[in-house]
């Protein structure tokens, strides 16, 4: 970060801070800063709250999402559910399935999560609770059997909307997310153009191995969302703005608790400003 | 590679008498920049690098030594003096010693809970007694329970309905009764900022003669690992810290801010997912990785 310029090095050190207390990341931080001080109106405006209006403009611009044309959902439109261990995957798929049966969906749940403790047991509590189907096999069983059978169902029974829920991987287990891209495939041959989402859940406490994970993840699977969840602890989860930035896969929604309603679309505007604050 | 840097700068201070300031500096932006990449937090980044420099500043150049070298020596030396050496967690007390597990949500409190008695009961010859206490998230219950059935380890029967606290206080009472000499407490994931929640944690030490309140942190955790650690050190009596996910690619810079900020040792590493994942905390091999 050089010393070359109009801005007052001080304000600098105190804008770096803010970017880099909030998992913004070395490089996202360096690279906004360098555009702020290229910039000439940012120079002749030294003052702090300002130069962060700039700065909230900038990361907006990579977090604005392109107007995307709504495709309407497939009947039933499969969703898929991945990420590394311990990120709020059930928990949100539970939220979600909340906010479409809401809307009037049916839903069916896929416990395709065979391999941990207790996996297939939340997931149900979550079915039970917001009025949706959950399909499960023997502990153990192949979860991309799961998956078929469960997608299959859900055309069957005429389901609004199926809801893939994955186990908990490292993204660095080549085995693990080969099993992911099966899973995938087999959801495909059960119904043609399935999965029609992918989304990759984030949590706002990690750090920048967050970006690592949705790199491998979207080479492995073509992510089609982002969901950023644990946003009401004191993380700002500004890595989501380098991942945005580097691979174009919108954030969609965000969890903001534990609780059922705890789910909202995410609002770029909101989400910088809680960034800067 | 960080100790290439360090040899680019300062390579030409061979044969010179002091590591000057200016190129004390240079290396030192490189250090943080490295440092920041890893996830550790910036303070801590900062007030680590204040203290290399300190150290660094008027320290002569060894004849023997090139001065890249003396740096490296320098920053290691300090490095590991915050990371300190492998501890092992003390249980020498009067049976039944209690630990108390807590930490963020999904940070692997249940599964290091049936590690941990697994490690004991195996490798310590020990009698563990695994207690569900997070009566909130949905099957927690019954993924401690499955877990403890695998490892044959006898559990508390927590139901849904009751209060975490005097599961607790009845679970000790039980572990005496039945002769077990180790009770491994499991609780809700919560946040710092949840003021009940550490209220009822603080409420289980108080009721709950408590030995170890060790803090279980994912060692992929950003820069909020300080808050974090602070604010559970600071309310509980929290005396050491377990690191989870340690085998995923994270540089794991968590490791150093938690530890710089709560002088709490790292007795244990969790390695993966199954229950045998666990095996103790290396600092060393931790700081190397933080470094890059
Ligand atoms: N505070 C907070 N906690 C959350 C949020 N989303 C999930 N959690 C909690 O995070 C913990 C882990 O959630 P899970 O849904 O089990 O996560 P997962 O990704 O399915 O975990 P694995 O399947 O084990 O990989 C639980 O305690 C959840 O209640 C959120 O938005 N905020
Ligand atoms: N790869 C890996 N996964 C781990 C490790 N420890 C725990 N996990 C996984 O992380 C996820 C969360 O673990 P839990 O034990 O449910 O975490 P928790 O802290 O009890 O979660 P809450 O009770 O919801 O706060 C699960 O998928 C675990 O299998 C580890 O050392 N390595
Ligand atoms: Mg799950
Ligand atoms: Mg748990």
């Amino acid at each position: 970060l050089a010393k070359d310029n109009e801005i007052n090095e001080a304000v600098l050190s105190e804008l770096e801070e803010i970017l880099i207390g909030a998992d913004m990341g070395v490089g996202t931080t360096q690279k906004l800063l360098r555009a702020l001080k290229a910039d000439v109106q940012a120079q002749n405006h030294g003052e702090i709250d300002l130069l962060k209006e700039y700065l909230g403009e900038e990361i907006y611009k990579i977090l604005r999402a392109p107007s995307e044309d709504f495709e309407p959902p497939h009947r039933p439109h499969v969703m898929m559910i991945v990420g590394v261990n311990g990120v709020g995957k059930t928990t949100t798929i539970g939220k979600l399935s909340h906010r479409l049966r809401q809307e009037g969906n049916k839903v069916l749940l896929a416990a395709a999560d065979t391999f941990r403790a207790g996996a297939v047991d939340q997931l149900k509590v979550w079915g039970d609770r917001v009025g949706a189907t959950t399909l499960s096999q023997q502990d153990g069983s192949d979860p991309a059997a799961v998956a078929f059978d469960a997608v299959r169902a859900g055309m069957a029974r005429g389901m609004d909307r199926v809801l893939i829920d994955t186990a908990g991987r490292l993204h660095t287990k080549v085995n693990l997310m080969e099993e992911l891209k099966k899973v995938k495939r087999v959801i495909d041959k059960a119904c043609p153009g399935a999965p029609h989402e992918v989304w990759l859940v984030i949590d706002a406490t990690q750090g920048q191995n967050a970006l690592q994970q949705a790199r491998m993840f979207h080479g492995a699977l073509n992510l089609t969302g982002i969901i950023l969840t644990k946003l009401d602890s004191t993380a700002k989860g500004g890595v989501a703005v380098g991942i945005t930035d580097e691979l174009s896969v919108p954030i969609t929604f965000i969890g903001v608790g534990e609780k059922i309603e705890d789910l909202r679309p995410f609002a770029s505007r909101e989400f910088v400003d809680a960034l800067l604050a | 590679q960080l100790s290439d840097k360090f040899h680019d700068i300062l390579d030409h201070l061979k044969g010179r008498g002091k590591l000057t300031e200016d190129h004390i500096e240079q290396t030192l932006r490189q250090v943080r920049l490295n440092l920041l990449e890893a996830d550790v937090n910036f303070k801590v980044v900062k007030e680590f690098c204040e203290q290399v420099k300190a150290k660094a500043m008027g320290s002569e150049v060894h004849q023997s030594l090139s001065p890249d070298k003396q740096f490296i020596k320098i920053f290691h030396q300090q490095l590991t003096d915050i990371m300190g050496v492998p501890q092992e967690i003390s249980l020498q007390h009067k049976p039944p010693v209690v630990i108390l597990l807590c930490g963020l949500q999904g940070s692997g409190k249940t599964t290091t809970a049936a590690k941990l008695a697994r490690y004991f009961k195996e490798e310590k010859k020990r009698f563990p007694y695994l207690v569900p206490a997070d009566v909130y998230r949905p099957a927690a219950i019954e993924q401690l329970k499955t877990l403890a059935t695998r490892i044959d380890v006898p559990y508390y029967d927590t139901h849904p309905k009751d209060n975490p606290v005097k599961v607790c206080k009845k679970a000790v009472a039980i572990a005496e009764d039945r002769g077990y000499d180790l009770v491994i407490l499991d609780t809700a994931g919560r946040l710092q900022i949840d003021k009940e929640m550490m209220k009822e944690l603080g409420k289980i030490q108080s009721k709950v003669k408590v030995h170890q309140s060790l803090l279980v942190v994912d060692a992929m955790t950003g820069q909020e690992a300080v808050n974090v650690a602070k604010s559970f050190h600071d309310l509980l009596n929290i005396g050491g810290v377990v690191l989870t996910k340690m085998d995923g690619d994270a540089r794991g810079g968590a490791a150093l801010s938690v530890k710089y900020i709560t002088g709490c040792p790292i007795y244990f590493a969790g390695i993966g997912e199954k229950v045998e994942d666990l095996e103790p905390f290396y600092p060393d091999r931790v700081a190397s990785r933080i470094l890059g």
